[in-house]
Parts: structure tokens; sequence; C-alpha cells
């Protein structure tokens, strides 16, 4: 499976 | 982080702010949306679940917990303390119409199929029309208070620099979230009308009031 997603925005 | 997600995320704290001193100082919430300020409330519960699974920065745990807490601030202080004066009857946009389709396009149309992402994603779709109950109580009554055009104001600007961030990482970092941009189109769109009344009339003087 893939790596989470990083979401580095507010 | 580049100026304008800086300047971006200090007019979101800004308009975040605005609304609460505006309702604690006057001690009323007329002419506020409390429909909105759930749906917000909603927005920052959804999408900052990754507090628990990934850390970023302390800015960004720092301004996380200052939304998640002044939205939820906001929605009690119309809800609760100041309750009689919120204007339940002009606040009736059905946010169903929002929520169950959001809901329904964030399965359909993610990055990832997982609980936290389809999270994220809804809070994003979310995000984008959450102030659409605010802008019809406006459209109802057919004016709205100076200070609440501030808040309106510093809240569409934040949406409108984030696009010239997402500008601006697509250049120098590579960078693009589809899902992100097109929201964020969306919802800068939905600002523009207002974006007029308020240059051609707050920043006047005048008091935003809509021809009846």
């Amino acid at each position: 499976s893939q790596e989470p997603l990083r979401h580095d925005e507010l | 982080m580049n100026i304008f997600r800086l300047t971006g995320d200090l007019s979101h704290l800004a308009a975040i702010i605005i609304l609460l001193l505006k309702i604690w100082k006057s001690r009323s919430c007329a002419g506020i949306s409390g429909k909105s300020q759930i749906l917000f409330a909603l927005v920052f519960t959804t999408r900052y679940l990754d507090l628990f699974t990934s850390f970023i920065s302390l800015y960004n745990t720092c301004m996380k917990l200052i939304y998640i807490g002044c939205a939820y601030a906001t929605v009690y202080l119309i809800y609760a303390k100041f309750r009689a004066t919120y204007d339940g009857n002009h606040d009736s946009f059905r946010v169903e119409f929002l929520v169950v389709p959001v809901g329904g396009l964030s399965v359909l149309i993610n990055h990832d199929f997982s609980p936290l992402e389809i999270l994220w994603t809804f809070s994003i779709y979310l995000e984008s029309v959450a102030i659409l109950p605010q802008l019809f109580m406006i459209s109802k009554t057919g004016e709205a208070e100076t200070i609440t055009t501030h808040y309106l104001f510093c809240l569409g600007l934040y949406r409108a620099l984030y696009l010239f961030n997402w500008i601006w990482r697509f250049y120098f970092e590579g960078f693009f979230d589809m899902i992100a941009i097109v929201a964020g189109v969306v919802q800068t769109v939905l600002y523009c009308d207002f974006f007029y009344l308020y240059v051609t009339k707050v920043l006047k003087g005048k008091k935003l009031s809509l021809p009846a």
C-alpha cells in the first residue's frame, strides 16, 4: 500500500 | 512556506478572530449564520485528524489547534451563550444540500480510498461551500454589518492567497494538489460577488446593503 499522504497546508 | 501561504494563513486567522471578537464584544451574533460556523467546525475537525497521526511542524500544529478551538468557541457563543440573539429565522439554508453531495463526492473523487484521506477530501470540498449559508443569510436580509463584511473579506482573501501559494509551489517545488486547487478556485469564485460589493461599498464607508 502507498505511503499515507501528508497534507502540510492548513 | 512562502509569503502567499503565510499571509493566507494569517488572513484566515484574522477572519476567525474578527468574528469571535465581534460576537464577544457586541454580546450578539445577529447577522451571523450559525450553520456556516457549524460547517467550518466540521471542516476543521475532519481535516485536522492528522494531528493524531503525523507531525508537520510546530507552526502547523499550533495553527490547527487555534483554528479548531476558535471554531468551536464561535459555535458555542452562537448556539449557547448568545443564543437569544441568534437570528435562526433568516439562517434557513438547507445544509443537507451541501453536506450530502459533498460527502458523496469525497467518496468518489479522492487521492486515496482510506478513512483519513476521505475525511480530508470531505473537509476540502465542504470548506469550498461552507460560506453559502452566510451569503444566503445576507442575501435574505439584504444587509450586513460592516464588521461582518471585514470577516468575510478576510475569509475570502485567505483562499485567494492560497491560489497564489499553489501557483508558487507548482513553479518552485513542482507540487500541486488537484483536489485542493479545484475546490480552492470554487471557494474563491463564490466570494467574487461579495468582493465587488466590499470594494465598491464598504471600503468607501458605506454599509453593505443589497438592492431590494
